[in-house]
């Protein structure tokens, strides 16, 4: 049975589906797997959440150092918790 | 750092690991799952006891892809792990298709993820502190490693600090090795033996280390170079010419050459499309002609070396070369200069050479290492296989 696969950053859509995964999406209305409209000032939030997180210039672009950092091995929990699947996980 | 919300009402926990990885010894795993645990144990005023019987608290497992939580494991690289916090369990997943490893720069050190996964199972968050244990991301293997004052913090605004000695194994201490082993006097070296100069050395992402030298290179083996060799350089890969200033191999798995004004990119041996280009270009503030290149374990920074000089290199940084640089070779004790190759081995330690003979570099006491026989050595017998 074949594995999913390492999801490779490399533009906005990949980008957004890795803010999404870790937190910095805070809402249904910015979520990129339903088809929901995202808009611009939402997107640049997750990303200046993101790279200010990470250490990184907040430029609130999709830059190369910021792909280079999401695409970099890590932790699969949240960054930010409170929403998202991840919190509702239980144990058994 | 940041803290989740639940921690365990008991002080003394019991954990297992239920499911195995495929590419570790259970022992080996035991253990280093131990250590990881006493990194928090020395600290707080917590005791982890492993147990193969009844219910634990923490259950450690190494799984592949989709593995019934609904978080699945993506394969190699990308997620490595996660972990429940302690009101949903505090349990810890382990990817089973990452390169797990032990006191090695290679791979993904269990120890480190392990560490870091358990400050979950405890109750902590991501920390926005980068050199934290609790920052999210990977960052290779650290032979030193050392828990932050922000972890330390974190986990005592939790548990307490510890109030009575830790009992659990002592401190981890390394056992990677520390000395390349002499050569048995069988390589293939050659030209090597008679001048065991190099132009330069370059351990590959793959692990494979080849010596460059005029217009031919060497594969090293543990002592000596491998038969078959010497072959040439330019026919090898792909147009690269021979003559080499300076190689490395830098996180992102690309090993690059640089050669007068001039560098090459390489994904293993074949080149990427579009170089060479300018060093200028590629790699702002470091000069033309440099001496040697690689990429010191003690900050994954890459480092320049051209006469007495030498320039730090900060890829995600800008500018990537501080105002401080470049600075004087003497800084690191014991180096000279003009210095003709210089690399991170396999072993961690980072080698550098000149004129046939070769020194180690201790970056824990930042000087040569001291040793029998002392440093500098020649090259030649114990790198190149010659007698």
């Amino acid at each position: 049975e074949a594995l999913p696969t390492k999801l490779e950053i490399s533009g906005t859509t990949t980008a957004l589906l890795y803010l999404d995964k870790f937190g910095y999406m805070n809402s249904t209305a910015t979520n990129p797997e339903n088809g929901a409209l995202l808009s611009e000032a939402a997107v640049r939030q997750a990303i200046l959440d993101f790279q200010a997180f990470a250490g990184l210039n907040q430029t609130g672009n999709l830059d190369q150092e910021t792909v280079e950092m999401m695409n970099r091995p890590r932790c699969g929990n949240r960054d930010i918790i409170g929403h998202g699947p991840n919190t509702r996980r239980r144990k058994r | 750092y940041a803290l989740q919300g639940s921690r365990w009402r008991v002080r003394d926990l019991t954990y297992q690991i239920s499911k195995y990885p495929t590419g570790l010894k259970a022992s080996d795993v035991d253990e280093e799952v131990a250590n990881a645990f006493k990194v928090w144990e020395d600290v707080s005023n917590l005791t982890f006891r492993p147990t193969t019987t009844g219910k634990v608290h923490i259950d450690i497992r190494f799984e592949k892809g989709e593995h019934g939580d609904g978080d699945p494991f993506d394969g190699r690289g990308g997620t490595l792990a996660h972990a429940y916090f302690p009101i949903y369990g505090g349990d810890a997943h382990f990817d089973d298709t990452e390169q797990w490893t032990i006191d090695s720069f290679a791979g993904t050190n269990l120890f480190q993820v392990a560490a870091h996964e358990f400050g979950h199972s405890l109750g902590l968050s991501h920390s926005d502190v980068r050199s934290a244990l609790m920052a999210p991301f990977y960052r290779g293997y650290e032979r030193n490693f050392e828990l932050d004052d922000d972890d330390t913090r974190a986990i005592q605004a939790l548990y307490g600090k510890r109030e009575s000695p830790s009992q659990s194994t002592p401190s981890r201490v390394p056992t990677a090795a520390t000395t390349r082993r002499p050569s048995t006097g069988a390589g293939t070296a050659g030209v090597l033996c008679s001048d065991a100069s190099v132009d330069t050395i370059v351990t590959m992402a793959d692990k494979n280390t080849y010596v460059f030298k005029g217009s031919q290179y060497w594969l090293l083996t543990d002592s000596s170079t491998a038969p078959g060799y010497p072959r040439s350089t330019t026919a090898d890969w792909g147009g690269l010419p021979g003559n080499l200033d300076a190689a490395f191999t830098w996180s992102n798995g690309k090993t690059y050459f640089l050669k007068g004004s001039e560098y090459w990119r390489f994904s293993n041996m074949t080149m990427d499309p579009g170089y060479p280009k300018p060093i200028s270009k590629g790699f702002a503030g470091i000069p033309d002609n440099v001496d040697s290149a690689f990429v010191w374990s003690g900050n994954g920074k890459i480092y320049f070396f051209k006469n007495d000089k030498y320039w730090r290199f900060e890829p995600t940084a800008r500018p990537p070369v501080g105002a401080k640089y470049p600075k004087d070779v003497s800084n690191w004790e014991g180096i000279p200069n003009n210095i003709d190759a210089a690399l991170q081995y396999s072993n961690g330690f980072t080698y550098f050479f000149k004129d046939g003979m070769y020194w180690r570099f201790n970056d824990r006491t930042f000087r040569i290492d001291t040793a029998d026989p002392p440093f500098p050595r020649p090259a030649g017998y114990w790198w190149f296989g010659c007698e």
